[in-house]
């Protein structure tokens, strides 16, 4: 009984979106070897995930999908190539929510856990809870079978550096033009 | 920070946001990027929104979650004035919150109670361009108020009719969007959407 015009249902559609991070940027400072690597990597990342649903995979698996070479790529502010915290190490943040049932899931301040898309997630699926941090969150990536990442595959010289010039200004992290890393 | 939101062909979508946070982060500071709500959520009523940017500002604004619900309640809006329009405002009642199963069970809508979906041909089109300027607008608002506050950054979202859009306060965002109707691109700065489109 409710409302249409006319026989024909619209196609199944699907669509996806994303980010590398935003901020102030320089149009000077990128050359045009810098922008091909980060739209190569941005490529990357928006195939990964369009090869999911183009043939038929869900929203959420496309997501992770997406966002997985991004982590691993050092170019981006998330797992390879995050920013390094005052005290020098990297403290990854990461959440995934399912617009079916609005389940969600979060881990905040890991340091051990390459992917922290994936752990997030499992969080989602396999604990009562939203969001786990810290220690007690690395506690359940190794319950869950996740890999212990050394500190050095998420280390790079380029966030090193940044840390020390903020520190050498003696700035304080709110200070700085901290986006884009 | 990076992050994707999707739209799969079964009309379900999805959100997620990894991040470093911010340099030089200290006393355990976290950001929006982890808080559901903040920088990440997804709702099949409305949309999935993923963001980026200064996360003090993205928490105190809720932005993600903000912008589910302004569309959420246009869409509703939509869908009870193209049933209006249509003549058929007494089935509305009738189909308010619920329908009745022949076997007199009482189901609620897998979707909420207005969902453009079960329109079709020019309706679905005009409810579904509709969506696409309230979701930008959505957008641009709460990244305004963002902005008022002092904070700055962007918004990657999908609508369930399939729209991609971005919507920052920066003078860029490293962004890209595919959609089954053939978009693909990848851009930088504002207002170049479609210059780094590869095949």
């Amino acid at each position: 009984a409710l409302a249409q015009d006319d026989a024909s249902p619209p196609e199944p559609k699907w669509s996806i979106a994303i980010h590398g991070g935003a901020g102030t940027l320089n149009r000077d400072a990128m050359t045009p070897e810098r922008r091909a690597e980060y739209e190569a990597a941005l490529q990357e990342a928006l195939d990964a995930g369009r090869a999911v649903l183009a043939r038929g995979g869900s929203a959420m698996d496309a997501v992770k999908a997406a966002i997985l070479p991004m982590e691993d790529n050092p170019l981006f502010n998330a797992g390879r190539g995050a920013v390094f915290t005052w005290e020098g190490t990297n403290e990854l943040d990461a959440s995934i929510m399912d617009g079916r049932d609005r389940s969600a899931g979060a881990v905040a301040g890991v340091k051990t856990v390459k992917h922290p898309i994936l752990l997030a997630d499992v969080v989602r699926t396999e604990s009562p809870h939203v969001m786990l941090m810290g220690e007690g969150a690395e506690e359940f990536a190794a319950e869950q079978g996740f890999a212990v990442t050394p500190p050095e595959w998420f280390a790079t010289e380029a966030r090193k550096r940044a840390l020390e010039r903020m520190k050498a200004n003696k700035l304080s992290a709110l200070d700085v033009d901290h986006k884009f890393g | 920070t990076v992050g994707a939101v999707a739209l799969d062909m079964e009309g379900n979508l999805a959100a997620g946001t990894s991040t470093g946070g911010m340099t030089g982060k200290r006393w355990g500071r976290v950001g929006d990027a982890p808080v559901i709500g903040a920088g990440t959520y997804a709702d099949n009523r409305a949309c999935a929104v993923s963001a980026t940017g200064w996360g003090e500002y993205f928490l105190r604004v809720g932005v993600a979650h903000e912008i589910c619900t302004r569309l959420r309640m246009e869409r509703d809006a939509i869908v009870r004035n193209q049933r209006l329009m249509q003549g058929l405002a007494l089935s509305v009642a009738a189909a308010d919150l619920k329908e009745q199963h022949p076997s007199g069970e009482v189901l609620h809508h897998e979707y909420g109670p207005y969902d453009i979906r079960q329109f079709k041909g020019k309706a679905w089109q005009t409810a579904a361009q509709k969506v696409e300027r309230i979701a930008q607008k959505a957008a641009d608002a709460v990244m305004a108020d963002v902005a008022e506050l002092g904070g700055d950054g962007g918004v990657i979202l999908v609508t369930p009719e399939g729209h991609a859009i971005f919507s920052f306060n920066t003078s860029g965002m490293y962004r890209g969007r595919a959609t089954s109707e053939g978009v693909n691109e990848v851009a930088i700065f504002g207002g170049e959407d479609k210059a780094s489109a590869t095949p």
